[in-house]
């Protein structure tokens, strides 16, 4: 089963197009084996991006030293799934 | 847990796939003579795609079709798409929208559309996305299956790396959970409405992905989908954008919608359901039902508008 401890998802905001290509940029970087939850669209829209942990330092250096603006959404996907399936099976033992 | 009928399912969970099979053949034991299960196909590991039909009658009458989990990880669309369900049974006869529709047109309903990526989601992991055939030479598994039919299919907006989460595959409609739908579609050739739903991210969207060359029902389309997301906000506030794929989210070529479209199914749409909040793909269970109640008050303005504008 693949798990996913230490995975964050950003979301990440563009200010400008220069910006939104810099995160699109992102899609090519194969080496941080990025997932893209919401793809790059317009500056208007934020991109979500779940990075697996080895990649988040490389990837936050990235947006910073590029002034890009991000926030993290989910700061232990992991955690998450748990809650998720801990949910399910509690509802289904009800 | 096993539910003994269709009014004790709990609809405000998460279930596995096995559950909501045996949802489907309740719902079709309670209800003889609106509910039919019909397969379409096998998946590649051999899972049936099973369509509910709600049908009240007549032979291939003008139909409606909807599909949740063509992305198997966007688990809010087939716990969205199995409220679907039961609501048709529980409106038809009571509410007279659901009623007049149903008694002039069928509306076939594919809950689960990606079952080996879902059952994988359930047991393997839960980002995934794809289908699950193999790709010869490559050690990556799985097509998008919403990047794999034959419209505009190879273009820019889909990748040709098997590792891609947007890999178009090696040609169109080579995912049977693809072809399936075009055999069936052609076959049953009166197909008048088709809404392709996946999540996140709140948009209504119409063609076309694969290029910038407008729908030329466009007009028609953007006032159905303006009203229709102003229905759906009108439950809980939620907000939806609107408009062609390529003008509001990117460019996407191989999309289910845009094969629809071209067609001829004119009312050929997608929706992205919630979140816009922080979980994304991880929609709290407590948020199934509201998002099912409000994106129906949307389909049913979708399915309104086709049945009252036959062509």
């Amino acid at each position: 089963k693949e798990t996913f401890e230490g995975h964050q998802v950003l979301r990440i905001v563009a200010k400008d197009d220069v910006q939104l290509s810099l995160i699109k940029d992102l899609e090519d970087m194969i080496e941080f084996e990025l997932d893209f939850w919401r793809g790059v669209t317009d500056v208007a829209t934020p991109v979500d991006i779940r990075v697996p942990m080895h990649s988040l330092q490389s990837v936050k250096i990235y947006l910073e030293t590029q002034d890009v603006e991000y926030s993290i959404m989910i700061e232990d996907l992991q955690v998450l799934l748990d809650e998720e399936q801990e949910e399910m099976e509690s509802a289904a033992r009800v | 847990a096993e539910p003994r009928n269709t009014d004790s399912f709990d609809f405000s969970r998460y279930h596995s796939i096995s559950e909501i099979y045996s949802f489907q053949d309740m719902l079709v034991a309670e209800n003889p003579n609106l509910v039919s299960k019909v397969v379409i196909g096998q998946s590649y590991e051999g899972r049936p795609l099973n369509v509910l039909k709600f049908s009240t009658g007549g032979t291939n009458r003008p139909a409606i079709w909807i599909d949740t989990g063509i992305h198997s990880r966007e688990w809010v669309t087939q716990a969205s798409g199995t409220w679907f369900a039961k609501k048709i049974v529980t409106d038809y006869g009571r509410d007279p929208a659901v009623t007049a529709i149903l008694n002039k047109m069928d509306i076939f309903l594919e809950i689960v559309t990606n079952p080996d990526g879902y059952f994988y989601t359930h047991t393997s992991n839960r980002m995934w996305r794809k289908t699950r055939k193999p790709n010869s030479g490559s050690s990556c598994v799985g097509v998008d299956p919403n990047r794999n039919w034959d419209a505009g299919f190879g273009g820019p907006g889909a990748s040709s790396n098997p590792c891609s989460e947007t890999y178009r595959g090696p040609r169109a409609h080579s995912e049977s959970e693809v072809k399936s739908i075009v055999d069936f579609v052609k076959s049953h050739g009166n197909f008048k409405a088709f809404i392709s739903i996946h999540s996140y991210s709140q948009m209504l969207l119409y063609p076309y992905g694969y290029t910038t060359t407008p729908a030329k029902d466009q007009a028609e389309l953007h006032n159905l989908a303006q009203r229709a997301i102003t229905d759906l906000a009108s439950l809980y506030g939620t907000r939806y954008r609107f408009g062609s794929i390529i003008n509001t989210i990117y460019q996407a070529s191989g999309g289910t919608i845009d094969w629809t479209y071209n067609q001829g199914i004119k009312y050929s749409y997608t929706f992205e359901l919630r979140d816009t909040g922080r979980y994304g793909f991880i929609l709290p269970a407590n948020q199934i039902i509201p998002t099912a109640e409000e994106t129906w008050l949307a389909l049913m303005d979708i399915m309104d508008h086709t049945f009252k504008n036959p062509y």
